[in-house]
């Protein structure tokens, strides 16, 4: 399996949807 | 390109390592947001070992521990891992469960637990389930930054009985004399923690509380944890923050990691996401019920799709994880980027490897350097172009390494 790690997920807001079992991406998310 | 993404980064070389200096503003946009930084940066609350913070190569290294585990895990191989025979004989009574290994690329959060409330500071971790502190009385604890949690000084604070269905839920649990469930979780490095699973309030932020959060209280803890006061489990089981959060936050949570040691991120539960933000499916998998998978389908390199067979990232899928510092990709897709970005990067000198990391580059002589963007496209045709500081790990100017390292083959 593949592994997307921490590195690659900096400054981006990762949102866990898990109530609709949704994973998102918001760029420029720690400002 | 369909994201609007430039296809370079343009960045000046001078800006490249994080300051010496946290420069992190106040976190919290709501009451439950935590403040999130880096386990060995500056804005750590935890001191610094003796000799300082772990160097590049070790970081790397011990990342490989991580990845490791979670194949073992995926592959679900149904012969016992070898446990170190010093640490088998402090679990003596309880089934060893390998878990994650905690690498040291963490991220540190910090809880109150407790009426009063006590402030802890803790690894945060998509990846296992269970969350826990140290406490007193302790048998064998490691040394750490803050007093040790003394439940009896709480008011709030309650054990939890063995027929309590977060007992029965845990992957390795026993019963005690006064009906006490005792948990124990073996992490993938042989790290270690025991103790008794207890109830008390947890306080997220200022003032935001979480009545009769289920947390292991140990006090039989050994293992690569540094001064962390323990560690907080975001992955999907009953048993994580972000599940037992979910009826008062709602069933979700965010967060954001930030570009350098020097400066903070956040961890939020519930709340509204971003505007700006783009979904994709999130895929749950038997085998591996704590981890939360999703669908890689394709990478583009300055905007164009780098050549890599479907097959070859769709039928293994991708885990996201906090606690692995480097992306891993299939052997195939992994060589068809390194050959791509490199294309891009001839007019810069090659520079040695770093550990795991093969495609490394000096810049001693640049004012700037000109990256071309590296975007990571999801199932849906989510395309995420990633930040500089997700395409280049930076040691130093004169070793900046693509940040992104092989599984070792297309099947393993």
């Amino acid at each position: 399996i593949g592994i997307l790690g921490n590195t690659q997920q900096k400054t981006f807001a990762v949102v866990y949807d898990v109530a609709n079992q949704k994973i998102g991406f918001g760029a420029k998310g720690c400002t | 390109e369909s994201s609007g993404a430039p296809d370079w980064h343009v960045v000046s070389v001078g800006s490249l390592l994080p300051s010496s200096i946290c420069a992190a503003a106040t976190a919290a946009s709501n009451s439950s947001a935590l403040s999130v930084v880096h386990r060995h940066g500056p804005c750590s609350p935890l001191l610094a070992r003796v000799g300082g913070a772990p160097s590049h190569a070790e970081i790397l290294d011990r990342d490989q521990d991580r990845v490791d585990s979670i194949h073992h895990r995926h592959r679900g191989s149904g012969a016992a891992p070898a446990i170190n025979p010093a640490r088998a004989s402090k679990g003596v009574s309880l089934p060893a469960h390998r878990g994650l290994s905690l690498g040291t690329g963490n991220y540190i959060v910090s809880v109150g637990l407790g009426t009063p409330r006590k402030d802890f500071s803790v690894v945060f971790d998509t990846g296992s389930d269970l969350s826990w502190v140290q406490c007193k009385p302790c048998k064998d604890c490691y040394e750490q930054q803050d007093p040790l949690f003394d439940p009896a000084q709480s008011s709030t604070y309650a054990a939890v009985p063995c027929g309590d269905p977060h007992c029965r839920g845990l992957d390795s649990s026993t019963c005690a004399s006064g009906n006490r469930c005792r948990y124990e979780v073996v992490y993938g490095d042989q790290s270690q923690t025991d103790g008794n699973l207890v109830r008390d309030t947890l306080v997220l932020g200022p003032s935001d509380a979480l009545q009769g959060f289920v947390f292991g209280c140990g006090d039989d803890d050994s293992g690569l944890f540094g001064k962390a006061d323990g560690l907080v489990g975001l992955g999907r089981a009953k048993v994580s923050l972000t599940s037992q959060a979910a009826a008062k936050y709602g069933a979700g949570f965010s967060y954001c990691l930030p570009s350098s040691s020097s400066s903070a991120g956040y961890l939020s539960l519930g709340g509204a996401a971003p505007s700006n933000a783009q979904f994709t499916a999130m895929v749950a998998r038997s085998d591996t019920p704590s981890f939360y998978y999703l669908d890689l389908v394709a990478i583009k390199v300055a905007g164009r799709t780098v050549s890599i067979p479907a097959a070859v990232l769709k039928a293994p899928g991708t885990v996201i994880d906090s606690g692995t510092v480097i992306t891993r990709l299939p052997d195939t897709a992994y060589r068809a980027l390194r050959s791509s970005f490199a294309g891009f990067m001839r007019r810069y000198k090659r520079a040695p490897a770093l550990s795991l990391l093969d495609t490394c580059y000096d810049f001693t002589g640049h004012r700037t350097v000109q990256i071309p963007s590296v975007a990571l496209v999801f199932s849906g045709g989510v395309t995420v172009s990633l930040d500089f500081s997700g395409v280049l790990y930076v040691s130093k100017v004169s070793q900046a390494c693509l940040a992104f390292a092989s599984n070792g083959d297309d099947t393993s």
